[in-house]
């Protein structure tokens, strides 16, 4: 029987990607991409909950509407995509 | 679809664009070619016309940048963020911005065009065959000058078709050395280099000089990437280091180990554990064209859609047979309007369509790799047959330049010279030779007097004198009336004097005056009788007129009748 390999993550120089946790990464993905964090049109900001951002997210993308970090939208976070806010500040 | 707050667009449809710099994992004529391709894309389904612009402000300006590049939204390294643009406006709105730590290609692995050999330019193929062993990337087998080479059809014994892949070794771009080679070693700061360096540069780009010294002499270019080299990390433009060890281990290939993204590297030494030098390995990379086009959607007005299968949708996806989505068209006509221009019929293929002619005196072409067997050419080309011209079935327009027959559609150019037997050349990339011109030409003619070549594109023309051009000015200036939205033939009759085509009229113009003579236009069909009142060429070639309609030609002699009825593509093509 083969011992499975015990993986360690290391942390390479020049490295611009950092290790993130998966909270980590829905955060600054919904607050990139315009999600939550949103400046209304009054001036203030408002900080929607992240339940209705992932909603948000999930509906913009064309994804299940759970509003919970599934891992369909923690891949579609994953994706490789355009730099332009999705939702416009 | 949607639009940006406030329906944001250009107040023009001649929209300007400027490519400031370039990537280096692809070829720059592969990345002209690939950001030609994403406008045409929307070009075919507006009113829009996209012409390049070579210095001054326009109203996109194109870049490559890394992490920090010069605005508020830095990249981030390989993969997640590949490009971002700006909604149309002044300034930096209307720009496009493209990720250069990404691995750009055309969407299948590195895109690597020959240069020199005896493949005029065509891609290299991979795998290929050389000596009875499969290569899937450019070699230096075969070569005592440690230049990297590949053939451009599976089997090298067989076809004998090669050229060289970009290297340091061949060229440089950017920079100030007008492209010239390396110089190993150079001297930078009163240190010796031997490789091309990122040092006393903070974008993270590899240079070198072109002279042995650069502190003196103060020239120097950017090194293209070898397709074997590593993407990103510390060590960007080295080749993996096989086998190496990491964390006590031996590894004789890529691997994710170590890293929770799954994304392999490579050492670029024998010890990672030591050296710390490593990178990304190359993989299928992003598709240029792909990209672009989303990225110009922004640059014209459309945010991202949330239709999967649109263009705008904000995610990569690559796509083989590339056509735009129904949503897309509907967004840009919302904002445009639509277009007059021809529809697209076939799906856009991710592939370039550029060939190009290096000098032979350069490089050695007779320098093959190992010449063994006798050459027999039975394996495929690389060129994309989409490019093939036998296979297309209406050009943009015919003409004769210097002779020869010149055969225009979307950017390329073909050429059948006049005399011998010769089948055609090309695909060409038009913008090779007139980089100021769009990728649609209407019509075309050379001034037999002044050699000065017109170019008609919709209602604007240039005029090549050489390398120097005039334009775009509108067809107007010449007297044409508005109504004219293109000029799709023009006949030489004597000295000065030039015959224009559109419809069903003709109008004759006088090139001293650069002025429509009295008394025009004039039906077609009532001076040329027995040719289609709608070719859409028109030419005189070998003392005979031809017009052409789709794929057939009417062949008027001097006494004006038709004497012949043929295909364009056997006859005049020459193709088998």
């Amino acid at each position: 029987w083969s011992i499975p390999l015990k993986s360690v993550f290391v942390t390479f120089p020049g490295d611009i990607v950092k290790n993130m946790t998966d909270v980590e990464l829905a955060e600054s993905y919904l607050k990139k991409f315009g999600y939550i964090n949103t400046v209304q049109r009054s001036g203030f900001q408002s900080m929607t909950s992240t339940d209705k951002a992932l909603k948000r997210m999930q509906r913009q993308l064309g994804l299940e509407e759970t509003g919970q970090l599934d891992k369909q939208t923690l891949d579609a976070m994953k994706q490789p995509r355009c730099g332009v806010p999705d939702v416009a500040n | 679809y949607k639009t940006f707050d406030g329906d944001l667009k250009w107040d023009h449809q001649d929209v300007t664009y400027r490519i400031l710099n370039y990537s280096p994992d692809m070829e720059s004529s592969l990345i002209d070619d690939a950001f030609a391709r994403a406008f045409k894309v929307w070009r075919d389904v507006t009113p829009l016309t996209f012409t390049r612009l070579f210095e001054g402000t326009a109203d996109i300006m194109i870049s490559f940048g890394k992490a920090d590049h010069g605005d508020l939204y830095p990249f981030d390294g390989k993969d997640g963020l590949l490009a971002h643009a700006y909604p149309p406006g002044e300034g930096i709105q209307g720009d496009a911005h493209f990720d250069d730590d990404e691995f750009w290609t055309l969407g299948k692995g590195p895109a690597v065009k020959t240069l020199y050999g005896n493949a005029d330019g065509a891609m290299c193929h991979f795998p290929f065959t050389f000596e009875g062993r499969s290569y899937t990337s450019c070699t230096t087998d075969g070569r005592t000058d440690n230049l990297p080479w590949c053939s451009t059809t599976s089997d090298y014994n067989k076809d004998k078709k090669f050229g060289f892949c970009p290297s340091e070794l061949l060229y440089t771009f950017g920079g100030n050395a007008d492209g010239a080679k390396c110089v190993f070693p150079f001297t930078f700061l009163e240190k010796e280099y031997d490789s091309c360096t990122t040092e006393g540069r903070n974008d993270g780009y590899r240079w070198c000089a072109t002279t042995s010294n650069f502190d003196t002499d103060k020239k120097y270019g950017f090194c293209p990437s070898r397709d074997t080299a590593v993407i990103g990390g510390n060590s960007e433009g080295e080749p993996c280091h096989f086998p190496f060890v990491f964390l006590g281990k031996e590894y004789n290939s890529c691997t994710s180990e170590g890293r929770g993204d799954g994304k392999l590297w490579c050492s670029t030494t024998g010890n990672y554990d030591e050296d710390k030098k490593w990178g990304f390995c190359p993989d299928q990379g992003y598709s240029l064209f792909l990209v672009a086009a989303h990225e110009f959607g922004h640059a014209l007005g459309l945010d991202h859609s949330s239709i999967r299968e649109a263009l705008m949708y904000p995610m990569y996806t690559y796509a083989e047979d590339f056509s735009l989505h129904q949503d897309d068209i509907e967004g840009i006509q919302y904002l445009y309007g639509s277009g007059t221009g021809p529809k697209p019929t076939t799906p856009e293929p991710d592939t370039p369509s550029t060939t190009s002619n290096p000098d032979p005196d350069e490089t050695d072409s007779t320098d093959e790799p190992k010449p063994t067997d006798v050459p027999n050419p039975t394996t495929p080309s690389t060129v994309d047959p989409d490019k093939d011209a036998c296979k297309t079935l209406k050009f943009d327009t015919i003409t004769v330049i210097e002779g020869v027959l010149h055969f225009f559609k979307d950017g390329h150019v073909w050429k059948v010279p006049s005399r011998g037997d010769a089948g055609h050349k090309g695909a060409l990339s038009i913008s090779e030779r007139w980089p100021a011109l769009p990728a649609v030409i209407d019509s075309a003619f050379e001034d037999v007097l002044t050699k000065k070549i017109y170019f008609f594109s919709g209602t604007r023309f240039w005029v090549y004198t050489g390398k120097s051009v005039l334009g775009p000015r509108s067809i107007e200036k010449l007297g044409l009336p508005s109504s004219v939205q293109k000029v799709e033939g023009a006949l030489q009759r004597g000295k000065g004097k030039v015959l224009l085509f559109s419809g069903e009229n003709f109008w004759r113009l006088d090139l001293k005056t650069q002025k429509i003579d009295r008394g025009y236009p004039k039906y077609t069909d009532v001076v040329f009788g027995g040719v289609p009142n709608d070719a859409h060429d028109v030419f005189q070639y070998k003392g005979h007129i031809y017009f052409c309609r789709d794929r057939f030609y009417w062949r008027m002699n001097s006494r004006r009748q038709v004497d012949r009825v043929g295909y364009v593509k056997y006859d005049l093509l020459r193709c088998p």
